[in-house]
């Protein structure tokens, strides 16, 4: 999967892949304060393509809200919401919106699912559908926060670490390998980097095309840009 | 005073009987109470906040809370003696009291306490601070924010200055002219008295509305009269205090290098504020300074090699150069300031500047260096050792992630001072406040001598400048109790000659100069060379040698506990009542650093109302998808 931390007040973005074996489960927004977890597992193709490369995508999202008494799983199958002791289930296939206590959901048949936990945060869980006979691909799903400005200052997370903005320099462009995409050093969180001026696709506005959004592609995982290594953020169960 | 206000608006009634800011200051030291009692009305025991703000440049000496007829008094212990009962009430989910960021001028404190049904509470804070001259005049402010109208607000000041009052002004962001006539100011020579207090009906913003036009800051700026070359001397007590800021003097011309960041990270507002500040400073700067620009990413760029006269079409040749700065690269600030320094020393020795002139440095950056060298006490080093002690470095950081102690740091080991520029919209004034405020030196290497045997105690004396609309303030201890003349000599560099007076000093017999007063606020005298002496020392344990930061720190906490100073290296401990069933709880005000005001901001950012969320055009999205 890649990841995008747009920064408007720089008209910047900042992004990195992180990949591992299909099966692992990343913590991307963790809040100990709020009591927010957000866990994400992550499929390969249904077979190795003809180039070799293992392409991984997030097919599974765990949601908690601790205090709201909150749970949502959400998969590329259907999407599970509970409360306390009661249940409901939407299905992609529908159009439908849940308005509970604590957390409207709403569902755009096959498309995307909006999620609003009360007083906390808002995200959009997009699905892309892959055609069923496709050789190699199969569905999966993106993960975009909308509104983070009631989590607390302690979180963390693949993605929840960039919520209290970064500070970067970037300087020394070169041409890089490939001739429209230059390479640049970035100097950020301590660390110098080699990064390549890129782009990657938000398909919040064109779930089929996307849009291409140019940024500083961090190299091998991430690695300088995210604190520690990508391994730091493997947890064993959904939940 | 934000007063006292209920947590939960739908249960039970507060009812605000008073508030009160009550401030007394003599010799520029301000002794300031704020008290504000409260009537839970509701028939179930309730939380009621007190939640006030207070000068950064503040001390807190005292917080006590009546219940029921039962005072509860704060104690000033170590920091990290308190920091143990203040875990434990975090731990237990227990409401501490503390003192938060809040702005470029205040710092926020915050306490609640839980009070039964049908009883009164009585919170009553108490601070010090030594008025800072600045531009011309003194500044008393007091941050005024009742939720509602209260039944009893009174805003009152009385100011005792012995050399005689030169003007008093006092005003307030809420004023309206309905509430202005109600600003009521009295001066004699040596006395003012300040006074507003408007009733509840006068309060509202439109009769019977709840809502209260008393929402902001309350403004008393005053000056004293000057006609002593020498200063004037205080003894009071057993204490002296020396104020120097003599009247007329020329200007000294001053050679300034402003070395700017234009480092990516500077893009945006930043870059934008600090063309826009350049742009103003350079409309104002006196013809017989000499200015230079070094402007620095990853490289070091020079706009001329030599620093230029400030001419007419110098100005206008600088005025098209800062348009034109752009930000782009990394930063190296190590070999800016080097560069900065390099051309003061070479015009000076090539005698390019005057010879009887101030030099100064005015870094602008957000910090972080990145390019060349990056090692921040290397830098610091570095530089100390170019400078040599032959000129100021003024750094001005911007933005809440620089990192402020390195600059602090490295402008108090170089005769200056580290300012924060504060991104708001008014940046760009900030900006050129500081610059005003440096603008016209009007001595260098200022001497202020006493004799040895006589004092003892006595805080900087040596001052590297003496800026026009500014005051050196030393402080001191009398060696002799009784002794009540001493000779006092004061030296420094002016534009045309050397300055140098000497005359005697006399103790002040305040039951002369203010008959009428029985009691003003006791030994102000020595707790304003407390207040100093724990200020100087405070700043040498950032900046000395490891030893001297060791014994500055040993000295400034065992002063604070004396004083009662709720400085950086000491807190405030109430034992908080708590209910029947619930063990006692302390409340701790402490003071917090400059480094710790900027981490809080940081923090704060993220609680931004959702209204105020709607003031920034776009936000920014965090995702994470595939191909």
């Amino acid at each position: 999967p890649h990841f995008m931390i747009e920064l408007p007040d720089r008209n910047d973005s900042l992004c990195f892949n992180i990949n591992d074996k299909p099966g692992t489960i990343f913590t991307l927004v963790r809040d100990t304060e709020t009591g927010i977890l957000v866990n994400g597992q992550i499929i390969g193709d249904k077979k190795i393509p003809p180039n070799g490369r293992i392409n991984t995508y997030f097919w599974r999202f765990g949601i908690i809200h601790q205090a709201l008494g909150v749970r949502l799983e959400v998969s590329t199958r259907d999407i599970s919401v509970f409360q306390d002791s009661n249940r409901a289930k939407l299905l992609w296939s529908d159009s439908a919106s849940l308005k509970a206590p604590n957390v409207d959901l709403v569902v755009s048949k096959d498309r995307s699912l909006t999620v609003t936990l009360k007083d906390s945060v808002k995200f959009v869980i997009l699905l892309h559908k892959v055609w069923k006979k496709h050789p190699y691909h199969q569905d999966y799903l993106g993960f975009y926060t909308l509104d983070t400005h009631l989590l607390s200052p302690s979180v963390h997370g693949l993605l929840g670490q960039f919520y209290h903005g970064i500070d970067y320099e970037v300087t020394d462009l070169r041409p890089g390998e490939v001739l429209e995409k230059p390479d640049a050093t970035m100097f950020v969180k301590g660390h110098q980097l080699n990064v390549t001026r890129g782009w990657q696709r938000d398909f919040r506005r064109d779930v089929k095309n996307g849009e291409n959004i140019p940024c500083w592609f961090i190299h091998n995982n991430g690695t300088g840009l995210i604190d520690g290594d990508e391994r730091d953020y493997i947890v064993s169960g959904l939940f | 005073v934000r007063s006292v206000q209920k947590r939960s608006t739908d249960t039970g009634k507060v009812e605000v009987h008073s508030v009160t800011v009550d401030c007394t200051v003599t010799s520029r030291f301000a002794h300031t109470v704020m008290t504000s009692v409260a009537l839970n009305r509701a028939n179930t025991s309730q939380e009621i906040f007190f939640d006030v703000e207070l000068p950064k440049t503040a001390f807190i000496t005292n917080f006590s809370m009546e219940i029921e007829g039962q005072v509860y008094v704060g104690e000033v212990k170590e920091k990290e003696k308190a920091k143990q009962q203040y875990e434990k009430a975090v731990s237990s989910g227990q409401t501490a009291g503390l003192v938060k960021a809040s702005g470029r001028k205040m710092e926020k404190f915050s306490v609640s306490v839980n009070v039964a049904a049908s009883s009164n509470v009585t919170f009553i804070l108490t601070y010090e601070e030594l008025l800072q001259r600045k531009m011309g005049k003194y500044e008393i402010l007091t941050r005024v924010k009742p939720k509602e109208p209260v039944q009893e607000f009174k805003i009152v000041a009385d100011i005792y200055e012995p050399q005689g009052i030169a003007f008093v002004d006092a005003h307030a962001t809420f004023l309206s002219n309905d509430l202005l006539p109600l600003v009521e100011k009295t001066v004699t020579d040596k006395k003012a008295h300040i006074s507003f207090s408007p009733t509840l009906e006068q309060q509202r913003k439109c009769p019977g509305c709840d809502g209260t036009l008393i929402d902001g800051d309350f403004l008393i700026n005053y000056d004293v009269n000057r006609a002593q070359s020498l200063g004037d001397i205080q003894v009071v007590n057993g204490y002296f205090v020396h104020f120097f800021a003599p009247p007329d003097l020329p200007r000294v011309p001053k050679n300034v290098v402003f070395v700017i960041d234009k480092s990516g990270s500077m893009g945006g507002r930043k870059i934008a504020q600090t063309r826009e500040a350049l742009l103003a400073i350079l409309n104002d700067i006196h013809e017989e300074d000499h200015f230079g620009f070094v402007e620095f990413d990853d490289k070091i760029v020079p706009w001329k090699e030599s620093l230029s006269k400030a001419t007419t079409e110098n100005v206008a040749e600088a005025i098209a150069y800062v348009k034109r700065i752009v930000d782009v690269g990394g930063t190296d600030i190590n070999a800016a300031v080097l560069k900065g320094v390099d051309m003061l020393i070479k015009d000076k020795q090539a005698n390019r500047l005057p010879e009887r002139s101030v030099d100064m440095i005015i870094l602008l950056t957000d910090g972080m260096p990145n390019s060349g060298e990056s090692h921040l006490p290397k830098i610091q080093e570095n530089v100390r050792s170019a400078i040599g002690g032959n000129m100021s470095l003024y750094c001005l950081g911007f933005g809440n992630n620089v990192d402020y102690a390195f600059l602090d740091v490295m402008s108090k080991q170089n005769n200056g001072v580290a300012r924060r520029i504060y991104e708001a919209s008014d940046a760009a004034l900030q900006l050129q406040g500081f610059y005003d405020e440096v603008a016209s030196p009007l001595l260098s290497e200022v001497d202020l001598r006493y004799p040895d045997n006589t004092v003892e105690f006595v805080t900087t004396n040596h001052f590297s400048q003496l800026f026009n609309g500014s005051e050196i303030v030393v402080a001191g201890r009398l060696a002799d109790n009784d002794l009540d003349n001493f000779l006092v000599e004061v030296y420094g560099q002016g534009p045309e000659e050397d300055f140098q007076v000497q005359g005697q000093a006399s103790a002040i017999n305040w039951n002369v100069v203010y008959p009428d007063e029985e009691y003003i606020f006791g030994d102000f005298t020595e707790r304003l060379w407390a207040y100093l002496t724990i200020q100087q020392l405070l700043e040498k344990s950032k900046t000395g040698s490891s030893d001297e930061k060791g014994n500055a720190t040993a000295k400034a906490l065992d002063m604070s506990l004396r004083y009662s100073f709720v400085t950086p290296l000491t807190s405030m401990v109430v034992i908080k009542p708590e209910t029947e069933d619930s063990t006692e709880a302390p409340l701790i005000a402490n003071k917090l650093t400059e480094e710790q005001r900027q981490q809080a901001e940081r923090v704060s950012y993220r609680y931004h109302s959702p209204q105020q969320r709607t003031h920034y055009q776009a936000t920014p999205t965090y995702f994470v998808d595939g191909d």
